[in-house]
């Protein structure tokens, strides 16, 4: 898709405001309560 | 060197392996109420070329099901903290082979939580109170002498609460019937496939209470006529015949607390959490 659009590859500081990355991996949600 | 993954603790491949983990610990329990998972703590995958290893850790709450009700977890309720929650944290070992999640050793333990215990609210009491099992039997009486043709009595009791009000204590609860063959000694519970078996809530004094009890589905028929045994039923070293089966102070029943058949060493040791006999 990058190279259809004409676009260049970025790594290193751009992955880092990758949203995901925000996300705690655990512990998961509160169902009920804490 | 070993292969060890993280997913996301809300993601689906963490939810299944915990859905599995939790379908497995209820069956596991033969006494008390069935559990409801609460939140996901942990998740790694140790990833093996002959079956990957999942080691999770789950935080369970305790519904108002029996584990003899046959109503699916999902739809039971959780009891809300104010009823004194109690809690398991289990850390469980699943095996994924041809893609199918197996448990091969869990661990865990029981709580109960008491941050929220108020003036005049109900508090639970040991399993073997002698008032409140005094009550349990007075409110089974009651709900006996309205039922015609059987007499039931009391297979296990699950919780036994009071509340401390101006005209003295008020008790709830909880315990489970089955039929009996009653005489003027004793009654000895029926232990026949098609042995009738409820849940009873009671609430109230000695004197004035109610009682309200839902009996369970019968268990299936065959084409032969032959009823098919329930796997939830207890054997009978379980039958209540006169005094609770549980002759200890337990506040609450307890989860399952261990279980670690090959692989002791992937699950941490931390003493015998349950002191409930399985």
């Amino acid at each position: 898709v990058a190279a259809t659009l004409g676009l260049t590859a970025v790594d290193g500081p751009a992955l880092q405001t990758d949203p995901i990355l925000l996300v705690p991996a655990c512990p998961g949600r509160v169902r009920f309560f804490k | 060197q070993v292969n060890v993954q993280q997913p996301l603790c809300d993601s689906p491949e963490a939810e299944e392996a915990a859905l599995v983990a939790l379908d497995y610990l209820n069956a596991q329990h033969t006494h008390g109420y069935k559990y409801a998972l609460n939140r996901i703590e942990e998740i790694k995958v140790l990833v093996r070329p002959d079956g990957d290893l999942y080691s999770l850790e789950i935080d369970l709450l305790e519904t108002d099901c029996h584990v003899l009700d046959p109503t699916p977890v999902a739809n039971c309720t959780v009891r809300p903290k104010v009823m004194t929650a109690v809690e398991g944290d289990c850390d469980v070992m699943l095996k994924k082979v041809g893609g199918a999640l197996t448990v091969i050793a869990f661990k865990c333990k029981t709580d109960e939580s008491t941050e929220d215990l108020c003036l005049g609210c109900y508090s639970l009491l040991p399993l073997n109170d002698t008032a409140g099992l005094e009550f349990a039997h007075a409110s089974l009486a009651t709900f006996n002498n309205n039922t015609v043709n059987v007499t039931y009595t009391i297979l296990e009791v699950g919780r036994i609460s009071s509340q401390l009000v101006s005209g003295g204590p008020q008790y709830s609860v909880e315990y489970v019937i089955v039929e009996a063959n009653c005489t003027d000694d004793a009654c000895v519970p029926l232990n026949e496939p098609l042995t009738e078996r409820g849940f009873c809530i009671a609430k109230g004094s000695l004197t004035a209470h109610t009682v309200d009890c839902k009996m369970f589905p019968m268990p299936v028929v065959d084409a032969n006529s032959t009823a098919v045994p329930d796997p939830a039923l207890p054997p009978a070293v379980h039958v209540f015949t006169g005094s609770p089966s549980h002759k200890h102070g337990l506040r609450h029943h307890k989860l399952t607390s261990h279980h670690d058949p090959h692989l002791s060493g992937l699950l941490s040791a931390e003493s015998a959490e349950s002191d409930e006999i399985v």
